[in-house]
């Protein structure tokens, strides 16, 4: 931030730590200051609201180019959605509250327990599935992930489901063989329904910091993300690593989570994102 | 990384013989942007950055290390990387990884934390460890909220053949409670409490963690956290401090590449130690917490 005398020093750090409290990122941060410096003259740069108001522009301008909801397309059935992401991220309730929407505009959802591994994941989704009214396909422990997403894609054929939703297990994008899994699992849905899966969304924590950036990178490299939900956002954190990851990843950002009940989504509003972000 | 900028800082100063001190500022810089980048918090960033450069300026110029008894001497590169080394090893010592265990017949331990961080599975872990360490563990699962938390914790107890306690029928101040009881009358000796995760933002269930406590009165609480967690850990670490004066935390996740700078953050802002990291998802992947191992993470 030292490069320029005309925006005052106080006022740089002020902003400055505004903004890296959100988690926006100190190298977005500067993108920000730097992209805003032609908008407005040296004079007003000293002023802190009006660069503020600037950065908000510029910030939901970012955001609003990957503002984009999770529509079902005429003709595709069943629509197949993949949904990954890191450990504990929020994938399992989000595919809760993703049917749920479905099942309210009328559709038919059958939900695959993609994620063999973790103790009562199984369980903890076919809870889920009893209660927003979705199909359940049921793995055994241990069988494997592809096998289970095959075998469920079929079921959802069979009995004309219009949404496929498959849960993974959460793993961390530094895990190679974890990794080839996923992309094991999307190559076996591909191969039974050509453009199947239709969806790959990336669940997102709002409480992580810089590292999602990271992960973003390596899912989208891996698999090609189609989607993004950012979860957690009932919570202190303000979720800004998004800011980055959209101006960096032409990835769309359907959803937002907002509480650990069934109905707590939200589709993503670029204006309210910043809005709360500077509350 | 943080790496990145560590290296950096040590370029700018390479082969130099007099450092000025617009060179530590620079390098300073450097090491900045780098540990906002791990995710250290804001406002602890700034300490650390200005305890280094007043002892870089300090000291930095024909200084000498000495290493197992030799005086060496080093360039202003590496005794200013040594500067940041020893204050981040001693910003996250002293290594306090004991747990109390010792004054009750059955003593208790309570996970607390934030959706997702990793409670349950570390739970597991703990119990795993304390039973090879000779003592007769018991899970107690707290968490009535989370779809299947309970069959996730009798899973994980079934696997380490470790009894777990559960009475969803009752508020979790109350199974907590009764929880010494139940371990008592079956010889166990130290219990651990897995709660449901929560945010800060939510009075009634930050409430219910002061309930359990006044109810359970656990020696041990242990704040569980996401290693890859951003600038909030500061506040949600303060918040859980306040609330409960916890014991220590535990890092979690640290298998990944997060540089976990929200160690720093939280040892920083609460002085409560580290008392163990999670290495992985399974249940053998639980370390007591060493300063020197994530000081050179974050360094590289
Ligand atoms: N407050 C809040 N909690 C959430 C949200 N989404 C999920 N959670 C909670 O986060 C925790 C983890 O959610 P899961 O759905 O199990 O996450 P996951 O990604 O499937 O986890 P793994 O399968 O273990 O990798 C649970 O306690 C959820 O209730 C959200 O939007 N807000
Ligand atoms: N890679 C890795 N994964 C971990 C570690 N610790 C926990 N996990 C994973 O993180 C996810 C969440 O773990 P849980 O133990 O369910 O987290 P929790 O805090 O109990 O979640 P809630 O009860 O919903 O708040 C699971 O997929 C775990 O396997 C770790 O050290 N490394
Ligand atoms: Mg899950
Ligand atoms: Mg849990």
């Amino acid at each position: 931030f030292a490069g320029g005398t005309d925006i005052d020093e106080d006022v740089m750090s002020r902003l400055e730590e505004t903004l890296v409290g959100t988690d926006i990122g100190v190298r977005t941060a500067y993108r920000l200051f730097e992209g805003i410096r032609e908008k407005l003259g040296s004079a007003s740069m000293k002023d802190a609201s009006s660069v503020m108001r600037v950065i908000r522009q510029e910030i939901a301008a970012i955001l609003k180019k990957r503002q984009s909801w999770l529509e079902l397309p005429e003709g595709v059935r069943p629509f197949v959605i993949m949904v990954t992401g890191v450990n504990g991220s929020g994938k399992t309730t989000t595919i809760a509250k993703i049917a749920r929407r479905f099942i309210g505009d009328g559709r038919s959802v059958i939900i695959a327990s993609g994620d063999t591994f973790r103790a009562a994941a199984v369980e903890q989704l076919e809870h889920w599935a009893g209660k927003v009214g979705a199909d359940f396909v049921k793995a055994h422990e241990g069988a494997d992930p592809s096998a289970v997403a095959y075998d469920a894609l079929e079921a959802a054929i069979a009995r004309k489901k219009d949404v496929l939703i498959i849960d993974t297990a959460g793993r961390l994008h530094t895990k190679e063989n974890l990794m080839e899994e996923l992309k094991k699992t999307k190559r076996v849905l591909a191969k039974k329904l050509p453009g199947a899966p239709h969806s790959i969304l990336l669940v997102l924590d709002a409480t992580i910091g810089q590292n999602a950036i990271e992960q973003t990178r390596q899912f989208h490299k891996a698999l090609g993300v189609t989607g993004i939900v950012l979860t957690k956002l009932d919570g202190s954190s303000k979720g800004g690593v998004i800011v980055g990851i959209a101006d960096e990843f032409d990835i769309p950002i359907h959803y937002i989570g907002i509480g650990e009940g069934m109905d707590d989504l939200e589709a993503f509003d670029a204006d309210a994102f910043v809005d709360a972000l500077f509350l | 990384m943080i790496t990145e900028g560590f290296k950096k800082a040590q370029l700018r100063l390479t082969g130099k013989t007099i450092i000025q001190e617009r060179h530590i500022e620079e390098a300073i810089r450097d090491i900045r942007v780098s540990l906002l980048e791990a995710d250290v918090e804001f406002h602890v960033v700034k300490g650390f950055t200005e305890r280094v450069k007043a002892k870089a300026l300090g000291e930095i110029v024909q200084t000498r290390v000495s290493h197992a008894g030799k005086k060496l001497k080093v360039g202003p590169q590496e005794h200013f990387i040594k500067i940041c080394y020893d204050e981040l090893v001693s910003l996250m010592g002293p290594v306090d990884t004991s747990l109390d265990l010792g004054n009750r017949e059955v003593n208790a331990v309570m996970m607390v934390g934030l959706q997702g961080s990793g409670k349950t599975t570390t739970t597991a872990k703990l119990a795993r460890h304390l039973k090879e360490k000779g003592k007769k563990p018991m899970m107690v699962a707290a968490d009535v909220y989370r779809p299947a938390a309970i069959e996730q914790l009798k899973v994980l107890g079934k696997k380490l053949d470790i009894p777990v306690f559960s009475a969803p029928a009752k508020t979790p101040p109350e199974i907590c409670r009764d929880s010494l009881e139940a371990a008592q009358f079956k010889g166990c000796d130290v219990v651990i409490f897995d709660t449901a995760g929560r945010t800060i933002v939510d009075e009634a269930l930050m409430r219910e963690l002061e309930d359990i406590k006044t109810a359970a009165r656990p020696e041990n609480i242990l704040l569980v956290v996401d290693a890859m967690i951003g600038q909030e850990s500061v506040n949600i670490a303060r918040e859980f401090d306040r609330r409960l004066d916890m014991t220590g935390f535990i890092l979690t996740k640290l298998d990944g590449d997060a540089r976990g700078g929200a160690a720093l953050s939280i040892k920083e802002v609460t002085k409560k130690p580290i008392k163990f990291v999670g290495m992985g998802e399974a249940l053998d992947r639980l370390e007591e917490f060493r300063p020197d191992g994530l000081a050179s993470r974050i360094l590289g």
